[in-house]
């Protein structure tokens, strides 16, 4: 394993998004992933629609809350094509799911894997590098009021209720922890991201663990 | 008085003032994280948890420890 890793040094991860007052954390990760699993082959870095996913994902609740594995079995399932956000803009509310016909383009997963690594994060770190950004969830409680510095005391990994992507780790200090981008705009915690450390399994990070194949 | 949304603001960021006092009164390693205000600290924990916690917990099984073959895909 390299001391320091991050996707965004490939340049295949996207700006930060805000989910507003709209509880689709859950989407945002997933759509998150998709759209630099793409990136990775070597496809445009395009924003997909994360609305799409919120509209249409009937094993989820919308605004309402979800699961990234829901979504995820779901675009398995259904093979729906994900489309641009231009598209299928975000609205930050629920609305009616909106179809495509078969020519339009869009991105569909072929599968993905979803694991338990609790104690086992260094395993967690080699699926990092081999598959791209890993989908958690994470208890997020007192991250209302997270600032900056490596989150590490106050987060039990009690009920997750939180969707996040992990970009990367950082070995290189006294703290190693894992690099999380969050969707709640660029104004929150380190330009939108959190560091969490590794190890120890902090807020829950390590307890469902997400990896999307495009 | 203030109207009610005012007071209720109001509160929550006492409340919030009380806890990062709290949560910072760990914070003897230097690279921990450190809390304070941000947008979030006008809502109470539960508002804030209603608003921006939307995940629901899941089970996944347990990654195959090293030189052990992993179980089929969830999906």
């Amino acid at each position: 394993l390299p001391l320091r890793f991050d996707w965004r040094d490939k340049h295949v991860v996207n700006q930060v998004r805000n989910q507003r007052m709209c509880g689709g954390c859950w989407a945002f990760s997933v759509v998150s992933a998709i759209e630099t699993a793409c990136a990775i082959q070597g496809k445009p870095l395009n924003y997909l629609s994360v609305q799409q996913v919120i509209d249409c994902s009937f094993n989820n609740y919308g605004c309402s809350g979800g699961s990234p594995l829901s979504a995820l079995s779901w675009l398995n399932e259904t093979q729906v094509k994900l489309v641009e956000d231009s598209e299928y803009p975000f609205k930050a509310e629920n609305g009616l799911c909106r179809y495509f016909p078969q020519s339009q383009s869009g991105v569909s997963i072929k599968d993905f894997s979803a694991y338990d690594f609790s104690g086992q994060e260094d395993e967690m770190a080699k699926a990092l590098l081999n598959f791209g950004p890993l989908v958690v969830i994470v208890d997020a409680v007192s991250w209302q009021d997270y600032l900056g510095g490596v989150i590490q005391h106050h987060c039990s990994s009690g009920e997750a209720n939180h969707a996040v992507l992990i970009t990367g780790f950082d070995k290189t200090g006294n703290t190693p922890y894992w690099i999380v981008r969050n969707s709640w705009g660029t104004s929150w915690g380190i330009e939108g991201y959190a560091h969490v450390k590794m190890g120890g399994n902090v807020c829950g990070i390590a307890d469902s663990v997400s990896v999307v194949f495009v | 008085t203030w109207p009610r949304s005012h007071q209720r603001e109001a509160a929550a960021l006492r409340e919030s003032l009380n806890r990062h006092r709290y949560l910072n009164s760990f914070s003897h390693e230097n690279s921990t994280a450190c809390y304070g205000l941000n947008q979030f600290s006008y809502l109470s924990p539960e508002e804030f948890k209603a608003m921006y916690l939307g995940s629901k917990p899941t089970w996944s099984p347990r990654y195959p420890a090293a030189g052990q073959t992993p179980i089929p895909n969830v999906s």
